[in-house]
């Protein structure tokens, strides 16, 4: 069975496409089958697993808008062989005036996604084992769809004051997407991001977290490190750009705590 | 005249809400008028200035969807006489699917604002020197409405790599506004944030964006400084909450630079 994560938080800079991209690359050193899907229109995801997606490069602005399989725009991340990408491009960032009044708009990329699981589901070495979808700063269509073909929700919280001020409205959101468009939904995961242990603020967020979500968030916090900021810019994760570095023994660590949690843990 | 500042950017987490409300804070100390408009439905600057923005409180939302009027929705902030906030309620999150089937859906802020800053003109000590307007992190229509607002275009950048990425799009999206909706939009300043001059890459960063804009580039960048992310805990900017900080200092300088260029700097 295919797990698929949602990654959302409508927060800016939080850490969403930094732990889709580690989490994925941490699953595939793993020998895990992975595919990232890449629904902000900033392509940042994209650019971090070295997948081409300059504008006009078939992507998931396609999938959404032309109808076009999965299977016509997926890429191989050089990064791993077991690890894939649907990437975005700038064209994306019209799709969501474009959703409103198109038909079934809210359900555009779990009917594209289901198809292609399902195709995948036959040739046994190409079953994946998770998908993992990043998506934009905010509540708009595009994570609408994303909540809708995701089983999970995997909120990064930054741990700064602001991070607690939009986490009720992500939760009722959340709620209604359970309730109207997708009841196999739920909110499975917490990460704490940029934990920075020398400051007050950042011990006061994460008490407050796990004292309010204690099954959801996990053991692991991701510590502030320069490398992981540094990664992306040698279209790597910081997995293989510096494997020895604290961020990138955390995204490990996360990542196994991630997959031993679904084996009953 | 009245300053219209947009602070836009397209990229989460960036230092948006943090300059408006530090920018607004020390113009505020230094005496002059100052008027911020929070069109983020997380509220966030609501919140660092310390302004009621529950669910229900007159807002930024009833000016866009209800077209009501500015004045009846304003609020004066606990921090200074002379410095106004227009709040953002979690109403707004839903504002952006409303507005795009209605009437002049671009310019409803600017007509409100236009209306406002003119009725204010005739009484003096009310006359507004400054409206900063803080946006989301995405190019939707609460953002055109911004840039269709403004005058000029303030562009915080974090010294990160993903920063660079979005630019060229922030930069196109400001170029169309300009044709089709409001001529008089120029980007005017770039601040560079969250620098932290112990690593590379916000070097690189930084030098990056001074080669490619010498002009808008303020001198001033701002530090990296955790008093800078505690004040918003406290509702106050960091200019009130910990005035001999490196933040504080940053950006009493950073609002010194911006007010003197109107002034034929
Ligand atoms: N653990 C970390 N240590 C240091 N820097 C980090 C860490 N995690 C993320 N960053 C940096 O912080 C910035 C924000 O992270 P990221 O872009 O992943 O957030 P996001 O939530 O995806 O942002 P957006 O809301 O724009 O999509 C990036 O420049 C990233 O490199
Ligand atoms: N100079 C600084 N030093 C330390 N922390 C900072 C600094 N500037 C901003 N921050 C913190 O970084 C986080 C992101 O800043 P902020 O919320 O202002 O960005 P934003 O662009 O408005 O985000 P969004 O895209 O969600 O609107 C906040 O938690 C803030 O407190
Ligand atoms: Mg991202
Ligand atoms: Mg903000």
């Amino acid at each position: 069975h295919t797990r698929v994560l949602t990654v959302a938080n409508q927060k800016g800079g939080v850490g969403k496409t930094t732990t889709t991209v580690n989490v994925a690359a941490a699953l595939a050193q793993a020998g895990l089958n992975v595919l990232v899907i890449d629904s902000d229109p900033q392509g940042n995801a994209s650019t971090a697993l070295g997948v081409d997606h300059h504008s006009g490069t078939p992507s998931i602005y396609e999938v959404f808008v032309d109808g076009a399989q999965i299977a016509d725009v997926v890429q191989r991340s050089p990064q791993f062989d077991n690890l894939w990408c649907v990437p975005a491009t700038l064209d994306l960032s019209g799709a969501e005036i474009e959703l409103v009044n198109m038909v079934s708009r809210e359900t555009r990329l779990r009917r594209a996604l289901d198809a292609f699981l399902a195709a995948q589901a036959t040739t046994e070495e190409r079953r994946f084992d998770y998908v993992i979808i990043d998506c934009p700063p905010s509540l708009g269509l595009l994570t609408v769809n994303a909540f809708t073909a995701g089983n999970e929700v995997l909120i990064p919280i930054q741990c700064e004051y602001y991070a607690l001020e939009g986490l009720s409205q992500l939760i009722k959101t959340v709620e209604l997407i359970k309730q109207h468009l997708n009841p196999t939904l739920r909110l499975s995961t917490i990460l704490l991001t940029m934990y920075d242990q020398r400051t007050n603020l950042a011990r006061q967020v994460a008490d407050e977290v796990r004292e309010h979500f204690p099954t959801q968030t996990l053991e692991t916090t991701i510590p502030r490190s320069v490398r992981v900021s540094e990664a992306p810019s040698y279209a790597q994760s910081v997995i293989t750009y510096e494997p020895g570095s604290s961020g990138a023994l955390a995204y490990r660590e996360a990542a196994r705590e991630i997959n031993d949690r679904a084996n009953g843990g």
